[in-house]
């Protein structure tokens, strides 16, 4: 998290450590499910994406209920049961994050208090989320000046309309094109120093839904171009409600 | 003088008849017929000198040691004492006949020719059990209790109850054997109500069906020979069952009704050498054994139909109130029947009722319950309701809410009856220390 601030416990208690391939972020749904990304689990382009989910699960580290890495590793670590990866997403497509979301089930369900709660899902019909210049709240232990993170850091970003998105996107002219699909949504500032960045990845973009005073995950930390050189880019958790519900269920 | 052969019947003359008897004659005739007959004889022609009370010529007759009488003479003669046609019949079974002539038969110096006699005698039953053809006045009947006669003999037989003895002639009570297996009677001492006899040994035995219990009433009058200091010493009435003495009975005290709860019953009775004591007479009847009436063990058990008596294969079935178990011992039942035996014993002691219990309310997760009632319990009808670790959690419930009750059937139920207990699901987007802005 560039430009942000230090989480006091307590105020994202929703908030997961990863470390599957490097560091990411992960945010708790219900009492057993940590929502992420995909490209934390297989990343783009790497070698070893011929490991099967199982291996992963089984290597996979989750750490929740605190701020402090060091004592998140303390406090020990959740194993994973199974890993499901959302058909959409291609490893091996470099140019598009598109289906950037996943889902680790716990083997034991954690027992929730003051530091370790689960973020609510948005409500199906509601796109105001998304509108531009809402803020929001996105939380990580990536990197901070060129060092990561070893406490917990969170930034407030505004999420920006698609038509800027899209537009700042194509001004930066790389050799290499990225896709900005329908299923993204950006946030940030074009000048202001404050983003998310690497090890960020898989952390939520939360706002409060003021009509219920829940606070609600809207976006995955996904991708960006550099950190705090513009927009950063989330998977847009609207888009995927039918799937996690499917594996989550209902409740 | 010559004994006549024991036949039936027969013939005798007078020496030469029907020619003249001879002078200076003396014949005599023992008739004899088989035991058991009377000899009847019959003079079917009698002509004698006749004499004043038949000096010179007769016939004398002799029978069961007494004279029968002495003839002579002729029908029509004056003097003499013709026969006739007189029937001699003897007591026993002998007659003695003897014929006398003197030295002549003339009359007035004429020869009378006196032709003698004809008699015939024929042996005729005699029936011994006619107290008058007793032989001798002081002769014993020849039948204690009974006599029947019959052609050349007789026999004896017994009441009810006797037995003959090898002497054909006494009887002695038969009850050292008596059986009685109706369902009701009567059974007494012999000759009841005259006296008893002396030196008996009855057993009276009543079986009847298991099942049964025998009632024994004493009629009037009873009188057995007692003792005022000792305890029956002379004759005894003992009363058994099972093989278990009763009691033992004497006096003039009936013993009234006497209930044995036994299907076997023995009574025995046992006299000494004297006595003149009129007896007893006992009439039994017999019903089907009763069990005890059942009582519940505790206020919650209830008997289905409880009636006023309990006998040999009734049954009586028992429940309890809703809410409590029946036990028997440590273990649960799901019914409970008992039947009176015929030992009048009930084949299964009377369950009792324990009030449901529950057993712990399954945990929630992430949650917990307490009781509403003050006893805190898991008894029927407790309470408990359901609450979640709030805020982290939230309750979600049925139709039937967050409290539940033992129920009768040992569960706990919800409002609606349903066993399944709430769930705490995870309250979602509510950090206890949620971001808030200060500067601007």
């Amino acid at each position: 998290i560039l430009g942000g601030k230090s989480a006091r416990r307590g105020s994202f208690p929703w908030q997961a450590l990863t470390g599957i391939h490097g560091r990411g972020g992960g945010a708790l749904l219900g009492d057993r499910w940590i929502l992420t990304a995909a490209h934390t689990i297989f990343p783009k382009g790497a070698l070893e994406n011929n490991v099967s989910l199982d291996q992963l699960a089984e290597e996979a580290n989750v750490f929740l209920g605190h701020t402090k890495v060091e004592e998140l590793h303390r406090m020990g670590n959740h194993p994973v049961r199974r890993i499901f990866i959302h058909p959409d997403y291609n490893p091996k497509d470099e140019h598009s994050f598109n289906g950037d979301i996943a889902l680790l089930e716990l083997k034991y369900p954690v027992s929730l208090g003051p530091t370790v709660l689960p973020i609510c899902l948005p409500d199906t019909t509601n796109t105001t989320f998304y509108a531009d210049g809402r803020m929001g709240y996105v939380s990580g232990f990536g990197v901070e000046k060129n060092f990561i993170s070893n406490d917990l850091k969170y930034v407030r970003l505004p999420a920006v309309a698609r038509e800027k998105c899209q537009s700042w996107l194509d001004s930066k002219k790389r050799d290499i094109p990225v896709v900005f699909s329908e299923n993204m949504f950006c946030a940030g500032f074009l000048t202001v120093k404050q983003d998310t960045c690497q090890g960020d990845s898989g952390s939520v973009f939360t706002v409060l839904d003021t009509a219920s005073g829940r606070w609600v995950a809207t976006g995955i930390v996904s991708w960006g171009i550099g950190c705090a050189e513009g927009y950063g880019f989330y998977t847009k958790i609207l888009n995927y409600l039918d799937w996690i519900k499917g594996i989550v269920g209902e409740d | 003088s010559s004994q006549v052969p024991r036949k039936l019947f027969g013939e005798i003359r007078s020496p030469s008849y029907p020619k003249p008897y001879p002078n200076n004659n003396i014949s005599i005739w023992d008739i004899h017929v088989p035991e058991g007959y009377v000899v009847k004889l019959t003079f079917r022609y009698f002509d004698l000198e006749p004499s004043e009370s038949c000096f010179y010529d007769y016939v004398k007759i002799k029978a069961d040691k007494k004279n029968l009488g002495r003839y002579c003479g002729r029908l029509g003669s004056t003097t003499g004492n013709h026969p006739g046609r007189k029937n001699f019949v003897s007591k026993g079974n002998k007659m003695h006949l003897a014929f006398h002539s003197d030295f002549s038969n003339e009359d007035n110096g004429t020869v009378i020719p006196y032709k003698g006699f004809l008699a015939y005698y024929q042996a005729v039953d005699l029936d011994e059990c006619d107290p008058n053809n007793a032989a001798e006045e002081d002769e014993r009947p020849h039948c204690q209790h009974f006599c029947h006669n019959y052609v050349g003999g007789y026999f004896c037989s017994c009441q009810a109850g006797y037995q003959l003895q090898g002497d054909h002639h006494s009887c002695k009570a038969q009850c050292s054997s008596e059986l009685f297996t109706e369902a009701s009677g009567y059974l007494s001492s012999p000759a009841y109500p005259q006296p008893y006899p002396e030196d008996l040994r009855c057993n009276y035995s009543i079986r009847l069906q298991k099942g049964l219990s025998v009632s024994l009433k004493f009629l009037e009058p009873f009188e057995i020979d007692d003792h005022q200091q000792v305890h029956c010493p002379y004759d005894q009435l003992k009363i058994q069952a099972r093989g278990r003495e009763i009691g033992e009975f004497c006096g003039k005290e009936s013993p009234g009704s006497i209930e044995t709860n036994s299907n076997e019953v023995d009574i025995l009775f046992l006299t000494d050498e004297s006595g003149f004591s009129r007896g007893w007479k006992i009439r039994y009847t017999s019903e089907k054994i009763r069990c005890p009436q059942p009582v519940p063990r505790d206020q919650f058990t209830i008997i289905r139909d409880l009636q006023p008596l309990y006998q040999f294969q009734d049954y009586f079935v028992v429940s309890c109130k809703t809410g409590y178990n029946l036990m028997e011992g440590n273990q649960k039942l799901l019914s409970f029947t008992a039947v009176c035996q015929a030992d009048g014993t009930w084949h299964r002691s009377m369950p009792r009722c324990e009030i449901v219990n529950c057993g712990n309310p399954t945990d929630l997760t992430n949650g917990a319950f307490r009781y509403v009632n003050q006893s805190a319990n898991n008894n029927y009808q407790s309470e408990i309701t359901y609450r979640c670790n709030e805020p982290y959690y939230h309750i979600v419930t049925g139709t039937g809410g967050d409290r539940f009750t033992c129920s009768a059937e040992g569960t706990w139920v919800d409002q609606d009856g349903q066993v399944r207990i709430p769930a705490c699901l995870p309250v979602c987007g509510k950090p206890v220390n949620p971001i808030t802005e200060l500067e601007r």
